[in-house]
C-alpha cells in the first residue's frame, strides 16, 4: 500500500 | 482538517486562480514566470499521482485534479496562447539547478524508496523551491504588477498556513511528517523578503518595484 506516511494533505 | 489546512488549501486555490484570470482577462503573462510554472506542473504531477492508487476523500479528490488542471491551464496559457506576451528574456534563471538537486535529494532522504514515494519527495522539495525562478524574474525586472503580488502573497500564505496545521496535527493528532515540515518551512522563508515588500508597499497602495 502507498499511502502509508499518511500524504493525505495537498 | 482544521482551519489552518482548510484556509490553506483555500489561499493556495486563490493564488491558482488569481494567476489563471490576470493571464486571461489580460490577454498576456507578461512578468509571469513560465519555469516557476513548469515547475509548479511539475511538482502537481509527481505528487498527486497517489490518485491512481488511493482515496483518501471527495474533497481531497476534486482539489488535486483541479491543482492538476489549473497548473497545465497555466503552462498552456503562457507558452501556447499568449506565448507572443511571454517574457522570455527576463526568465534566465536555471532551472536544472533546482531540479538536479532536488532529485538527488528525494533518493537520498525520503520515507521509503518507492518509486511513487520517491517522487512524493522530489514533489515535496521541488515545490519549496519552485517559486524561485519567479522570484529571480521580479528581481531582474525590479517591478511586479499588483495583481502578480496578490497571486504570490497567497501562495506564500498558503505554506505558512500549513505550518500552523502541522503545528495543530502534532498537537492533537501526534502526527508529524518531518520531509513535510523541512521542506514547508524552507518555503515559507523565501516567501519573507517578499512579505515584507508586500505589506509596506502594495498593501499601502504602491506598486511594487526594488531599488535600482
Amino acid at each position: 500500500e502507498y499511502n502509508v506516511y499518511g500524504h493525505d494533505e495537498l | 482538517m482544521n482551519v489552518f489546512r482548510l484556509t490553506g488549501d483555500l489561499s493556495h486555490l486563490a493564488a491558482i486562480i488569481i494567476l489563471l484570470l490576470k493571464i486571461w482577462k489580460s490577454r498576456s503573462c507578461a512578468g509571469i514566470s513560465g519555469k516557476s510554472q513548469i515547475l509548479f506542473a511539475l511538482v502537481f504531477t509527481t505528487r498527486y499521482l497517489d490518485l491512481l492508487t488511493s482515496f483518501i476523500s471527495l474533497y481531497n479528490t476534486s482539489m488535486k485534479i483541479i491543482y492538476v488542471g489549473c497548473a497545465y491551464a497555466t503552462v498552456y496559457l503562457i507558452y501556447a496562447k499568449f506565448r507572443a506576451t511571454y517574457d522570455g528574456n527576463h526568465d534566465t534563471f536555471r532551472v536544472e539547478f533546482l531540479v538536479v538537486p532536488v532529485g538527488g535529494l528525494a533518493f537520498l532522504v525520503n520515507h521509503d524508496f518507492s518509486p511513487l514515494e520517491i517522487l512524493w519527495t522530489f514533489s515535496i522539495y521541488l515545490e519549496s523551491v519552485a517559486i524561485l525562478p519567479q522570484l529571480f524574474m521580479i528581481s531582474k525586472t525590479g517591478e511586479a504588477e499588483t495583481i502578480t503580488t496578490h497571486y504570490l502573497f497567497c501562495l506564500g500564505v498558503y505554506r505558512a498556513l500549513y505550518l500552523f496545521n502541522w503545528i495543530w496535527r502534532f498537537y492533537f493528532e501526534g502526527f508529524f511528517d518531518m520531509i513535510a515540515i523541512v521542506a514547508g518551512v524552507v518555503q515559507t522563508i523565501l516567501y519573507c523578503d517578499f512579505f515584507y515588500l508586500y505589506i509596506t508597499k502594495v498593501l499601502k497602495g504602491k506598486k511594487l518595484s526594488l531599488p535600482a
